[in-house]
């Protein structure tokens, strides 16, 4: 049987919302290292990969190694019926047609059990090769989000500079054009709040910003967000979750024709 | 002009 347990439900609920807009369905892998997901979105354009570690779990047991096959939409409507401090348990047999979550109130005088149907997925894993990135910016998640936000009145893409003088974000549209720029902070230490940059190369590359602002989704699970880019590859969107795991983007460039 | 790239052209199958 497989039975993970989250005392900090809400995790659960926030993951949730970081990726039901980007993906339709999708397997939860479910081994003894943890949860794992990974996903394109319906045009492969990006892609999301996600793990929560079994010791995030309070407490965490896999018989056997399952995929629950997932719609998105119907397990996010299921996570909306859990309350912020709800525990959320996730429970499957060997064999599963289906999913149950069981969300506990803090003080167990509520107890609200949940069983969805599980789907075949036919799914493509693709192997994402460790890579010498350009650049490497770190920053609070909460101003790349706005950063997206703002830039999208401007137009549909973003260009992402990093050089020595620190990172710009830059968009063009019909009614002009907008530049943000963050230079490094000059405390080294990468408490929240700072933008740090770890430049090997400078580097430009240009995305497009529906999806990234599909990613800023997470902002609720992490303060910092990392930027990884690399000429002519996908940048790499992480936010690491405390005491469980990450949330992984990478969307692929736009090029010039 | 920009052009949108797929995921697939970067990463293999696993």
């Amino acid at each position: 049987m497989f039975e993970a347990r989250l005392v900090q439900g809400s995790l659960m609920k926030k993951f949730m919302e970081a990726i039901k807009d980007l993906v339709k369905e999708a397997n939860w892998d479910c081994t003894g290292t943890g949860i794992s997901l990974q996903a394109m979105d319906t045009s492969h354009v990006s892609l999301v990969s996600l793990l929560l570690r079994s010791d995030g779990f309070d407490p965490y047991r896999c018989d056997r190694n399952i995929s629950l096959g997932i719609n998105m939409e119907s397990m996010a409507k299921i996570m909306k019926c859990a309350s912020n401090d709800d525990v959320i348990t996730i429970r499957s047999e060997d064999h599963p047609d289906n999913v149950t979550f069981v969300f506990e109130s803090p003080n167990q005088e509520k107890v609200c059990d949940y069983e969805m149907k599980l789907m075949d997925i036919d799914s493509e894993h693709l192997g994402i090769p460790d890579t010498e990135y350009d650049a490497i910016i770190s920053m609070p998640a909460s101003e790349f989000q706005r950063i997206c936000r703002d830039l999208s009145n401007i137009g549909d893409s973003v260009k992402i500079t990093c050089n020595k003088d620190g990172v710009q974000f830059s968009a063009q549209g019909d009614t002009g054009i907008g530049k943000i720029a963050l230079k490094q902070n000059a405390v080294i230490d990468k408490e929240d709040g700072q933008v740090s940059i770890e430049l090997n190369d400078p580097v430009s590359l240009t995305f497009a910003l529906r999806y990234l602002t599909f990613f800023t989704k997470a902002t609720p699970l992490a303060s910092t967000v990392t930027l990884s880019v690399s000429a002519k590859n996908p940048v790499a969107v992480e936010y690491r979750v405390d005491d469980i795991g990450y949330i992984r983007y990478y969307l692929a460039p736009k090029i010039e024709e | 002009l920009l052009i949108q790239q797929g995921m697939k052209s970067f990463y293999q199958f696993a």
